[in-house]
Parts: C-alpha cells; sequence; structure tokens
C-alpha cells in the first residue's frame, strides 16, 4: 500500500476521513438485508368473517432482502450457502446468489364455525414465518 | 421495512378490493384443481365460497368457546407456549332435535329426562377422541350460594343401546361459582368415537340435592337445558399443529443413546489429549 499512498499523495488532497468511511462501507451489512416483513390479512377481505371467529387478521409474514456475504452466524446458514455465494462470485455468476427465506414457522389456531353449526378450535401447522435464513 | 410492508399491504388490498370475487386471487388462473395450491385452511374455507353458515351456534356455545380460544391463543392467532395439553383440536356441537322430553317427576329428579341427539359428522378419521364433556350452563338465576351435590345418569341409546350408566360419581359444585357445569363422558364415548359412528342418541337425568338441607330432598337445579357436547381431539393428519413435535424438535435426540454416549466420549478423550500433547496447555 505504500507506492499507492505515496502515488495518491501527489493527487489532489484527499481527506483522510473520505477514504475510511468508503473503505469500511464494504464491510456495512446491505440496506436491504434479508429479513422478516409484516403482511396482515384480514379474513373479511376474503369474505371468510362469515366462518372465521378468531383472529379476525391474519399475518402470515414474509421474508425479503439481499443475503450478505457472512451469513454464517447471523442467519445459522449452512456451510453450504458460503460455497453458493463463492460460487456466485468467484466462479460462475449464472449460479444464483444464497436466496432469503424463512426458516421457522408457527402454527396458527383458527376458531371456525362448521356448516351443520357445530364450532370448531383448530391448530393449523406452519401458518406463520418467524425467522428468516438465507440458503 | 414497515414501508415496503405498507406498499406490499396497500398493493394486495388494492387488488382485493379491485376484484368483485376475491376467489379469483386464490384459485388458479386455469381452473385446475387448487388443493395442491391452497392451505388446508385455506382449500376448507374457499370450498364453502362466500356462504353463509345456514346453522348458526348457540350464543352461549359460541361464548364459551371464544374464551377457550383466548386462552390457547394469542390476538394474532399463535398458540400460547404455556399450553400443557395434547390436543389441537376442539369440537362443540350442540344437539340436534331435542328429542321427546320424558315427563319430569319426582323420580326422574328435577330435570325432565333429556333425550340428546348428537350428529358428529364433522369429526374426521383422523381426528383421535382425548376427552369429552357435557356442557351445561347453569341460568344466572342460580346466584345462590348453596353448594349441590348431583348425580348424574347419562345412558347412550343409540347405535347400541348401552345402559352402562356413567360411574355414578357424584358431582358437587357451588352454584354461584360455576357458570358452566361441565360432566366427563370419556369413558363412554371413547368406543364410540373411535368406531367412527357418528350419531349419538343419549338420555341424561341429574339428580341434585343441597347440601345443607338434604332433606328439602330434590333440588330444582336451573341448568339451562340442552347441553352442549365438547370433544378434544389428536388430528393426527400433517396439516394439523403436532405440539408435542415441536418440543421434540428443539431437544436433538441422539440416534442411540449408547451411540451418543460413545461419540461424547470420544470426543473428551481426544480434547484431554490434545491438551496432554501441547505444552503450553499444561501450564
Amino acid at each position: 500500500g505504500q507506492k499507492a499512498i505515496r502515488s495518491e499523495a501527489k493527487g489532489p488532497p484527499l481527506t483522510a476521513s473520505f477514504n475510511l468511511s468508503e473503505y469500511f462501507k464494504q464491510f456495512l451489512f446491505p440496506q436491504n438485508e434479508c429479513e422478516l416483513h409484516d403482511f396482515r390479512l384480514s379474513f373479511s377481505q376474503l369474505k371468510w368473517d362469515n366462518w372465521i371467529v378468531a383472529p379476525h387478521r391474519y399475518n402470515p409474514r414474509y421474508c425479503k432482502g439481499d443475503c450478505p456475504r457472512a451469513v454464517r452466524h447471523r442467519y445459522g446458514s449452512p456451510v453450504h450457502t458460503m460455497v453458493q455465494n463463492i460460487i456466485y462470485e468467484k466462479l460462475d455468476p449464472s449460479v444464483p446468489r444464497p436466496s432469503c427465506v424463512p426458516g421457522k414457522y408457527s402454527p396458527l389456531s383458527v376458531l371456525t364455525i362448521e356448516p351443520d353449526g357445530s364450532i370448531a378450535y383448530k391448530e393449523y401447522e406452519d401458518m406463520i414465518a418467524t425467522r428468516c435464513t438465507c440458503r | 421495512s414497515q414501508a415496503s410492508a405498507g406498499e406490499s399491504q396497500a398493493g394486495a388490498s388494492e387488488s382485493v378490493e379491485s376484484e368483485a370475487d376475491p376467489w379469483s386471487l386464490l384459485l388458479p388462473v386455469d381452473g385446475t384443481d387448487s388443493s395442491g395450491l391452497l392451505p388446508p385452511l385455506f382449500k376448507v374455507l374457499s370450498d364453502r365460497r362466500g356462504e353463509t353458515p345456514k346453522l348458526q351456534p348457540d350464543s352461549r356455545a359460541l361464548y364459551y368457546m371464544k374464551k377457550l380460544y383466548k386462552t390457547y391463543a394469542t390476538k394474532e392467532g399463535v398458540p400460547k407456549p404455556s399450553r400443557s395439553h395434547l390436543y389441537n383440536t376442539v369440537r362443540l356441537f350442540s344437539p340436534c332435535a331435542q328429542q321427546k322430553q320424558a315427563p319430569s317427576n319426582q323420580a326422574t329428579g328435577p330435570l325432565p329426562m333429556a333425550d340428546l341427539l348428537f350428529n358428529l359428522d364433522r369429526v374426521t378419521a383422523m381426528e383421535h377422541l382425548l376427552k369429552s364433556v357435557l356442557l351445561y350452563t347453569l341460568n344466572n338465576s342460580a346466584a345462590s350460594s348453596s353448594t349441590v351435590t348431583c348425580v348424574c345418569d347419562l345412558m347412550v341409546k343409540e347405535p347400541m343401546a348401552s345402559s352402562r350408566a356413567l360411574p355414578r360419581a357424584p358431582y358437587s359444585f357451588t352454584l354461584k361459582k360455576h357458570r358452566w357445569i361441565e360432566i366427563d363422558v370419556t369413558s363412554l364415548l371413547q368406543p364410540l368415537v373411535a368406531s367412527s359412528e357418528r350419531s349419538i342418541h343419549m338420555s341424561v337425568n341429574f339428580t341434585c340435592t343441597k347440601d345443607q338441607a338434604p332433606e328439602d330432598g330434590v333440588f330444582n337445579v336451573p341448568l339451562s337445558v340442552p347441553p352442549s357436547l365438547i370433544l378434544y381431539l389428536n388430528d393426527t393428519s400433517t396439516q394439523a399443529y403436532h405440539s408435542w413435535q415441536s418440543l421434540q424438535s428443539n431437544w436433538r435426540p441422539s440416534q442411540h443413546p449408547g451411540q451418543a454416549n460413545v461419540a461424547a466420549r470420544s470426543m473428551k478423550e481426544e480434547a484431554a489429549a490434545t491438551v496432554e500433547r501441547s505444552p503450553r496447555h499444561r501450564r
């Protein structure tokens, strides 16, 4: 780096802070990093409120954003994700980058009126995303 | 991210409002079978396509089930982790048509012998019965503080007349404190539900006496008949949530305890060996 700095010294005097902030930017997490987003759906929108007594609204959530390069510990991604990242960056950009997808779900409890007039409380598996991961 | 969520929400609601029928959102454009596309809950509801329930449930039954829902789930519909039960389905049935009421006379106690017919068609083959109760609502005129001891005779008339009565365990309850009275009928219904019997005809007879004044003879329990039948079921299908599975998935069971122990021991030996080898660590 000595040569580079010396050669730059001849150019216009750049403030060290500008270089440093540019330099550190590459290590910041991407602005639109992979994370969980809300999407509140009301059952009356789908005209199901005649049948569903509770809950009134359903928020399935979803995952959206770019996967940063350092996914290992932040997203609990498997080692394969880093391999795929390197392939995309160094070998073949037609291989997609790791994607931001849900990694954990929670069930949804629903209270419904049945066609015969009986009432049912049921718990449906995997209806709400609770955590995102990069895969 | 809130802004983007807002955008996606606004976008979706516009598209929902713009469509006369929201079903077009959910059903495949080429009209093929939607079962593979829709989650089980949406599939069940899309089959009812905007109809309204022909039979409305009893308001007291609905009130009871709403209280049960609030006990088990949050406002967003997420099951509370505190729940310790194994059932993931609870069904409340009101009697179809109350059969002829046997005349109430001294012999049958204060409540007329109630003939009840329940149609359990909604119970699927994958739903296994864990517990069932008859639920009586106490009229609010029952606000007396007297303690009452009741004996309940319950007989199943169909499909096979089994005059097996419930073990006459007397049910004693203080009227003032109870809004509901639950009579456990699991032992009687278990074989019927297990044999996929879906129409159950039973008769119930309550005989109650006041604890303080048994000499007054039978006591007129102000129960609002007819009772509802509640089934606590474990739905074993893949669409249902199995809490014990999620407990297990958090706890990583070893393939074989012995095998896991061997692995642990060898790792320990390995670690001890490396410590021995490097002099620095020994210090």
